[in-house]
């Protein structure tokens, strides 16, 4: 039993590249066996598990351009159970290049098809805005978890994000469910915080994890190293509720 | 003397908006006359300075859909010297709507040449890409302010940033310069937060503000009034911040 989990938000800076790369790590800690695929041109998840851009292994951007086989583009890490397949600065092009072909949406789903169940779980990680990218990985996706910074424009941002997943379930992925809202960058000293966990609980449309993940400076360095934070702290907080956060996808969430 | 910035950086979350709108204000309230123009779906700008979503009011997407004079999109605040231009969730779809267009990316330059002299300094906040819209801003302004978020993966994204300028420098706007980069969210409590700055400051290709703008959460906290850190509070590190950065914008960086 396989799933496809798209890590999405358009609003920028929400953590979906630390959330994409921490919880893929701890899942694969937990002995899951776990595919990342990095689809931002920022290419921040390749960066923060130690893709180094100076070795020719193909790219996601190469096998769209059917330049490389899938199988080919999926890259190992020094955890057995974590691979990953790595972004590419050029996908940035994609949207205009691909813009007469009827299946540009398609193209990820149509690519995972034979792969698929050789994994537990499979994240994207996706860029901060709703084009043929992110629409791609909706495509190709089973469900959604949705990273949401404990801040004033992140929470705003959530009504349009709700309406693009009615949108892309009605015309493009009828299947298409959200594993949950994950609170992040929470800060218990200010009211800002507290504010948006509250007001989000009351109206969210979808289920929130039980999970929040605090605002860790540990989270901002473990990226520098090329790690995930398991790898470069597992004693600090970040990490602690990156594994807390595993055991809720693998367990359900329980109501608190 | 009218001066076109174009608030820029493709990594998500890092204060451009905040940028955006704090700056614009702190400038106006030293009494320059200042327009500041939202194309970012995201709408964020809109919503910061008080914009209700509600009201008849002309987009700049009705602008670029020829539905409204530039004019008529102009609206007031209660600071007699800014103005703003709101965004649209909609422009989320003028990338492929304008795919076509041969001219896509000068639409926001034409719609400004007649009324830019009305004002001393135009700021335009841009989405989390280098998209259509992107490229319109990097089209008609005459300078870009860099936001910089004092993380690992924002400073990875500035030689990103660098060769897309200079692609537009050689192919769309040759006078395009870079009034500088803006440190932002910067923690003094952390290493991470002064290495960046350090890294940065030894190899950046362009000019780097003084001001430095500090983590606080004051300034998190004005969108959700609508309103500009100066007016909702005015002794907060963050207002103080802004406003020492105006002074930079208005008598050039000093080399420190
Ligand atoms: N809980 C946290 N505590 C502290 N820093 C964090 C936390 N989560 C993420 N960060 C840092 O905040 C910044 C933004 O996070 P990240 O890059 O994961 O967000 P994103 O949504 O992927 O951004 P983008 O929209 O650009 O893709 C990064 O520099 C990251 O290291
Ligand atoms: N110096 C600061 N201190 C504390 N919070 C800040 C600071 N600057 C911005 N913020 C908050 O951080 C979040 C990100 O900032 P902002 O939205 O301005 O970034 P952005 O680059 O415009 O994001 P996007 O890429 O989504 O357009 C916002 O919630 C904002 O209120
Ligand atoms: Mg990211
Ligand atoms: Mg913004």
């Amino acid at each position: 039993m396989s799933k496809i989990i798209a890590i999405v938000n358009q609003k920028g800076g929400v953590g979906k590249t630390t959330t994409t790369i921490n919880l893929g790590a701890s899942l694969a800690a937990l002995e899951k066996n776990i595919l990342l695929i990095d689809i931002d041109p920022q290419c921040n998840t390749s960066t923060g598990v130690g893709f180094d851009f100076a070795e020719e292994h193909p790219t996601i951007y190469n096998v769209f351009l059917e330049e490389a086989e899938f199988q080919e583009s999926i890259h190992s890490t020094v955890l057995d159970t974590l691979s990953y397949i790595p972004s590419d600065r050029n996908l940035v092009g994609l949207e205009l290049e691909f813009a007469e072909k009827t299946n540009r949406n398609q193209l990820l789903k149509e690519n995972l098809k034979d792969i698929k169940d050789n994994y537990d779980y499979i994240f994207i990680d996706c860029p901060p805005s709703l084009n043929t990218l992110t629409l791609n990985a909706l495509c190709a996706a089973d469900s959604v978890l949705i990273p949401l910074q404990t801040e004033y424009y992140a929470m705003e941002g959530l009504v349009n994000l709700s309406n693009t997943l009615d949108l892309v379930k009605k015309s493009l992925n009828p299947f298409l469910t959200v594993e949950g809202i994950l609170f992040t960058m929470y800060d218990s000293r200010n009211n800002l915080s507290k504010m948006v966990v509250t007001d989000v609980k009351a109206v969210a449309p979808f289920p929130i994890f039980n999970t929040i993940i605090p605002r860790n400076v540990t989270l901002g360095e473990a990226p520098s190293h090329g790690e995930p934070v398991i790898l470069y702290d597992i004693n600090s907080t970040g990490a602690q509720a990156y594994l807390s956060l595993a055991e809720e996808i693998l367990n359900g969430i329980k109501n608190s």
